[in-house]
């Protein structure tokens, strides 16, 4: 069973369509293994993007080298999918 | 433990591809006059393609399609699509609006619309979106069944590599998934509104996804949009936006309900049901009872307009 652990979710907010469009050319770069949560078609809808635990550090320093900003949504992916699994597994206990 | 009644069933937790197929059997034996299951193909992987239909009589009645779960990591959809078809043997004979649309509708649920990719949330990889189908001439797995309808199928707001999470697929309708329904809709012939459900952003959707061009049914579409998300935030304030799906949250090529709404069916919208991003796809189980009963008086909201608006 794939583990998430250290993955993060960040949620990136342009401030322009030039940011915007920055966060989207974010899409064709495959190095960082990026899965896009939710895209926004303009800069009143946020991007969240869940980032692995190895691709975080040149992922926030792309982010922070364009001015783009974000925060941290999910601070470790791994963490909400254990309790979501615990819950599972102690309802089917009872 | 088995529960030996759909009363009995836990609507306020995830379940397992096995129980849920075990609801429907049980759900259909508790109602035979009222609820069948249809086998409308099958997944890449063999697995059964389930519709419920709710229906009190009549052939090829005008209907309403409903479907949760094509991307199967959106668990709150699939959940709250049990639970929807829970309401629906509940509420008739007991609501008088729900008895109305079944005595002159027929009423198609899919719950469980991509079941190989749901099987591998709950087995392997929580995070799974796509179908199954390996992609042959590359290491990655899966088409977006959103991006591989025969509606502006290839165009911008859709990907050509299978890596990624919204690959096209190799051609429309390549995917059995699809496929089955599509030819489904196509042969009942007289589908009136179709409703794909999804999530998460909580936002309320209308064609088109591949073209800023308006829908000729732009404005009822709009104001029935409107009224469905008034009803939904009565009754816990959740907010939604709504709109077309190209102006609201993004460009989106060989999606499902542009497909529907170019087959004729006018009255055809995408939720994306909660959160706005605190959980994301992890919502915590306590939500899914009451997200699913505040979708449930937006889907009654657009029953009832369809009902009332025969076209």
């Amino acid at each position: 069973k794939e583990t998430f652990d250290g993955h993060q979710v960040l949620r990136i907010k342009a401030k322009d369509d030039v940011q915007l469009s920055l966060i989207k050319a974010m899409e064709d770069m495959v190095e960082f293994e990026l899965d896009f949560w939710m895209e926004g078609s303009d800069v009143s809808t946020p991007v969240d993007v869940r980032v692995p635990v190895h691709t975080l550090q040149p992922v926030k320093r792309y982010l922070d080298s364009r001015n783009l900003q974000y925060s941290i949504m999910i601070e470790d992916l791994q963490v909400m999918l254990d309790e979501e699994q615990e819950e599972m597994d102690s309802v089917a206990r009872d | 433990a088995e529960p030996r009644s759909t009363d009995a069933f836990d609507y306020g937790r995830y379940h397992t591809l096995n129980e849920i197929y075990s609801f429907q059997d049980m759900l259909v034996a508790e109602n035979p006059n009222l609820v069948s299951k249809m086998v409308i193909g099958q997944s890449y992987q063999g697995r059964p393609l389930n519709v419920l239909k709710f229906s009190t009589g009549g052939t090829k009645r005008p209907a309403i399609w409903i479907d949760t779960g094509i991307h199967s990591r959106e668990w709150v959809t699939q959940a709250s699509g049990t639970w929807f078809a829970k309401k629906i043997v509940s509420d008739y004979g007991r609501d008088p609006a729900l008895t109305a649309i079944l005595n002159r509708m027929d009423i198609f649920l899919e719950i469980v619309t991509n079941p190989d990719g749901y099987y591998y949330t709950h087995n392997s990889n929580r995070m799974w979106r796509k179908t199954r189908k390996p992609n042959p001439g590359s290491n990655c797995v899966g088409v977006d069944p959103n991006r591989n309808w025969d509606a502006g199928f290839g165009g911008a707001g859709a990907s050509g590599n299978p890596c990624s999470e919204t690959y096209r697929g190799p051609r429309a309708h390549s995917e059995s998934e699809v496929k089955s329904i599509v030819d489904f809709v196509k042969s009942h012939g007289n589908m009136k509104a179709f409703i794909s459900i999804h999530s998460y952003s909580q936002m309320l959707l209308y064609p088109y996804g591949y073209t800023r061009t308006p829908v000729k049914d732009q404005t009822e579409l709009h104001n029935l949009a409107k009224k469905a998300i008034t009803d939904l935030a009565s009754l816990y304030g959740t907010r939604y936006r709504y709109g077309s799906i190209i102006n609201t949250i993004y460009q989106a090529s060989g999606g499902t309900i542009d497909w529907t709404y170019n087959q004729g069916i006018k009255y055809s919208y995408t939720f994306e049901l909660r959160d706005t991003g605190r959980y994301g796809f992890i919502l915590p189980a306590n939500q899914i009872i009451p997200t699913a009963k505040e979708t449930w008086l937006a889907l009654m909201a657009l029953m009832t307009h369809t009902n009332n608006n025969p076209y």
